[in-house]
């Protein structure tokens, strides 16, 4: 699971 | 992105432009927590190192730059504005801001995704923006009457992450494998640390009196 699956919220 | 989601970030914009509001309009800060609003500068920046890095949207990317760079405006607003400063009262913000810094810190040292050096600022930031409110909470209590752009903006601040709170039920109900636990149990915590003040809001709204903390 890289970065952007987990943090694409603000 | 769903519909909860939106409505809590543009919730988030508009509390902000409140805000700003509120200084440029009355050239004031009176009623405004500095030391909120520190924490909240520190917020935005140890979350949202991965501009440089990651890009997601092109809605992702303009409203970090918009939260980052209006956090900062009213930092740098209320420390050096040669009049917004003067309003500034210091000695009723006396939240000791810098222990929840380290506290929500340490517990990121602890509590993350991935002991990476960007996972642990997120986690830190999360942490943070949880209590970062209650240095403003305080002083609310502390200053009778308050303005009233400075209670739509404490109000619209609390709304956003209720919002949040429907967008992470509704991706938990709609996406397989979905799990943002630190970000949903640090957004309840943040939202209930509101419940208070949104009591004795709506009871303000409903007497069409203003608002009145207890001491």
């Amino acid at each position: 699971r890289d970065w952007d699956d987990y943090h694409d919220e603000l | 992105m769903n519909i909860f989601r939106f409505a809590g970030d543009m919730t988030h914009l508009i509390s902000i432009l409140v805000l700003l509001l509120k200084i440029y309009a009355t050239k004031s800060c009176s009623g405004i927590s500095l030391k909120t609003q520190e924490l909240y500068a520190i917020v935005f920046v140890a979350r949202y190192l991965d501009l440089f890095t990651d890009f997601i949207s092109v809605y992702n990317t303009v409203m970090k730059l918009v939260f980052i760079g209006c956090s900062l405006a009213i930092v740098w607003c209320m420390r050096l504005h040669r009049v917004v400063r003067r309003t500034y009262n210091k000695d009723v913000d006396t939240f000791r801001h810098y222990f929840l810094v380290l506290g929500c810190f340490l517990l990121a040292l602890f509590v993350h995704e991935k002991f990476t050096f960007q996972e642990v600022l997120w986690a830190f930031s999360i942490y943070l923006e949880a209590v970062a409110i209650l240095p403003q909470l305080v002083l609310l209590q502390r200053s009778g009457n308050v303005d009233n752009l400075t209670v739509q903006y404490v109000f619209f601040l609390g709304a956003y992450r209720a919002f949040y709170i429907l967008n992470w039920i509704y991706r938990y109900l709609t996406e397989p494998h979905f799990g943002r636990w630190i970000a949903s149990v640090a957004g309840l915590v943040q939202t209930a640390l509101y419940a208070d003040f949104f009591y004795y809001y709506f009871i303000s709204w409903k007497n069409n009196a203003k608002l009145q903390l207890p001491a």
